[in-house]
Formats: structure tokens, sequence, C-alpha cells
């Protein structure tokens, strides 16, 4: 599968049907278009309202040749039967079908619900899948509308971009301060700079903070990274502009939007003995070039101009960072501080003067 | 007897694999985004590309295979994302 990203920001959406075609009776039109969007309805959090006036997310038109401002065009009977555009504002999401086609609810002509279904997945964020058996397949194919359409390529993809239905944790609209965010006992699995952003992970969500605006987005990991896992146990902004993610024994190396290729790499390659199975936490000092990573009580240390090892660790973490005494669950440098994170609570300290400054809550970077 | 006929396929084939490419193997210009063009591809390197997409034998050539599946009806997004 393929996505093109971002998905929707919201998980309820509207549809509205501006014009129709003659080959099918308005009622057909209907339910076809509304089974359409009830394929991505089953597998996704989503939720889509027909209205009938005013702008919908999604505005479905038929239409031939150059039609309006639409910058793509049709080409008569055959050939193109229909295109849409991916999530957004204007064109963003609308979906247009060729009014040169032979229109239908059965297996003359083209089938119109099949049609809208795979159109819709594109108005959703997919792209074309080059797995044949795929609906996003970029082919027409006709298939018993009674069987179910999407196949499992169809269904990781949209769920990529939404997750499944199953795990909603609540319907209220994905507002990153929504109150499981500014719950009292929220933690985090890893934080880490990125650029001017600091980005906290937690299972298969993270949230992007923009300290000096505080604003806050909440994304899918996998909405960014697709190939990346959930989970991610920890995470850090190196030297070079990139992010090293940890779960496991493995790790992965990502510049932007790419994983570079050859990852995940086993964390034995950064010289961790065979007796280290995963890392809890890890942060790059920008003033030293040196890089902590933290596992149970102890840390290691990782120089990252000569790309090893530093002799003499592991040490106790208590000893380098008076103060820093349970398990560190996340750290991350910010403006020469350090700040641990350990279940709800989070400690800023003070590489300098060697001290914990203060305490505060783990959310406290959140505008709750 | 048509004059010619292999001469008249040829040029047609011609037609429907520019066009085909043009449309489904041309990144769409995503009008947010300054900055540099990327060089466009030869013919061949885009029809190298549909050939891996729709896994079909890779020759960079309009073989009849080929050609077969740009004659069928199909969805207008490109194959290639923005």
């Amino acid at each position: 599968y393929g996505v093109t990203l971002p998905g929707w920001k919201k998980n309820k959406l509207t549809y509205r049907i501006v014009n129709y075609t003659p080959d099918m009776s308005k009622e057909d039109v209907d339910k076809a278009i509304q089974k359409a969007f009830e394929v991505w309805r089953t597998v996704t959090p989503l939720t889509f309202t027909h209205i009938h006036v005013g702008i919908a997310d999604i505005m479905i038109a038929f239409g031939t040749r150059a039609h309006g401002h639409c910058p793509r065009y049709f080409d008569g009977p055959l050939g193109v039967l229909a295109h849409a555009f991916p999530p957004g504002n204007g064109f963003g999401g609308d979906v247009h079908f060729d009014e040169d086609e032979d229109w239908t609810t059965g297996s003359a002509g083209f089938n119109l619900f099949l049609v809208a279904a795979h159109e819709v997945g594109h108005a959703l964020g997919l792209s074309h899948s080059n797995d044949q058996r795929a609906l996003m397949f970029p082919n027409y194919a006709y298939v018993s509308p009674r069987e179910f359409p999407l196949s499992p390529d169809d269904i990781s993809g949209i769920q990529s971009i939404y997750g499944s239905q199953s795990n909603t944790p609540d319907n209220k609209p994905t507002t990153p301060t929504s109150p499981k965010t500014c719950g009292s006992h929220m933690s985090f699995d890893a934080v880490t700079t990125l650029r001017r952003e600091v980005i906290f992970l937690k299972g298969r969500h993270l949230w992007r903070v923009y300290p000096d605006t505080s604003e806050v987005e909440r994304e899918l990991i996998s909405a960014l990274w697709p190939t990346l896992p959930s989970g991610i146990q920890a995470v850090y902004e190196n030297m070079k502009d990139q992010i090293l993610f940890f779960k496991g024994n493995q790790f992965w190396v990502v510049s932007g939007y790419q994983v570079l290729l050859g990852y995940p790499k086993n964390i034995n390659t950064l010289g961790f003995p065979k007796g280290v199975k995963k890392i809890d936490a890890a942060v790059c000092n920008k003033n030293t070039g040196k890089t902590d990573f933290f596992i149970g009580d102890k840390y290691w240390r990782f120089d990252e101009n000569r790309q090893s090892m530093e002799k003499g660790y592991p040490r106790h973490t208590v000893d380098g960072f008076p103060g820093i005494s349970q398990k560190v669950d996340a750290v991350f440098q910010q403006e020469g501080f350090f700040y641990f994170f350990h279940g709800s609570k989070q400690w800023e300290f003070d590489p300098m003067a060697k001290k914990v400054i203060r305490e505060m809550k783990s959310n406290s970077w959140f505008n709750c | 007897l048509p004059i010619h006929p292999e001469k008249d396929n040829q040029e047609e084939d011609a037609k429907l694999v520019q066009d085909y490419l043009s449309k489904f193997y041309v990144v769409e210009e995503d009008p947010n985004q300054g900055g540099w063009k990327v060089n466009a591809e030869s013919t061949a390197e885009k029809l190298q590309k549909m050939q891996q997409f729709f896994g079909l034998k890779v020759t960079g050539k309009p073989d009849r295979e080929t050609l077969e599946i740009m004659k069928k009806p199909r969805c207008g997004v490109p194959d290639v994302g923005l």
C-alpha cells in the first residue's frame, strides 16, 4: 500500500454528492456512495455524514473532459474512470467520476460502488497499491459487491493512518490536549528533540511540541514513518540531524521522513555487550557530542564522533546524575538542561552543576 | 487491404504510451512546495517504473503485455505519489 500524508486531522467527516449521473436512479447513486464509505468506516475510527448543502470535506461530482477548475481532465468513454484528491482543503478529499462512462449497480459497464470505494480510499489518504488483489490497485476489476472489497493490504494501509476502529480510545475530537494527555498519570515511552520541536512517544502515537509557541500536534508514528513499529522504547537526535529509534535489541536511523537503508540493526553494532537486550532511554549531549544510554540503574556513554563506546562504562546513573535514582523511561536535552522522565514525574537536571533543579509533571510541556 | 497497418499501429501505440506515462508516471507538482524541480525522467525510465509497479517484465520497451495493461480502464490518480 502507499499513503499520501497527512490524513484527515479529525475522525468525523462529511460528504456531499453535488450532482448525479443519469445512468442510475438517485437512490441507487446515494446507496452506492454510502456503501463505499461504509467499507472504510468498518475498519477505522472514521465516521461519514451525508450533507446536502454547503461545503463537505469530501465533495463528489460527475463531469466530463475538462470539468470546472479541476487540474485533471477526463478522456471520454473507457480509459480514466474517476479520480480523487488526498485529504486537504479546496480540492482536497474531492472525488470526480467520468460521466462519459456507463455507471451501474451490477457487472455491466462500471460498478459505481466499487469505483467509489477505490476513490474514497484516495480521499482518505491512500495512494495506489501494486497488490493486484487490493481495492487500491489502479486498474478496474469487477468483484461481486456482496464480497467485502478490502484486501489485507488496503486495511493495513488505512489503519497505518487512522488506527483501527477497535482501539479508538475516545470519540472526542483528536485534540492533543484531550483529557488523557493532561491526565495526572500521563507517562511517556520516549522523548527526543527534533530540530526546534520536542517529540513525545507513547504506544502508537507521538506528540510534536513546539516549545516557543506551545503548539501541540498529535500524529500516528506510522503516519510519519510507516515502517517503524509502535511501542518505541528510546529515541534521540544525534549531531547529524538524524533520529535514532530503539525497540528491543533493534534500532532504526531516520533522516527526515526516510528510514535509512540497512535498518533496523542490532544494538550490539553500537558496542553493547550481548547481555543488553533493550534500551530504556537515550540522549545526545549536543555540547559534548557524547550520547548517554540508560538501561536499568546504569548508563553507557557513546562517542558520536568516534562512533564507539567510551571505556569505563557502564556506571551507576545516580553517580553520573545525582538525584536521578529511578529507572529512566525517557530523557531529552533542551537549552542545556536534561529532562529525565519516570512514570508521571519529570526532573530538570543541570549537567554543569550536576544537580536536579526541580521536579515537574511529565506532561508539563503540554498546554494543559 | 489496409495500407501499412503495422505503421499505423506503431504510431497509435507510441501515442498511448506517451499519454499514459505523462498522466500516471509524472509526479504531480505540489503547489505548496517550492524548491528545485526534479529532473524529468526519460520515457524508458518511466516505462520501467510502470512495468515494475504492475509486476511486468522490466524492459523499458512498450511490449505487448505493457500495452495491454495501458489499455485497461483505470483510476486517474497518478501511480507515483506527490
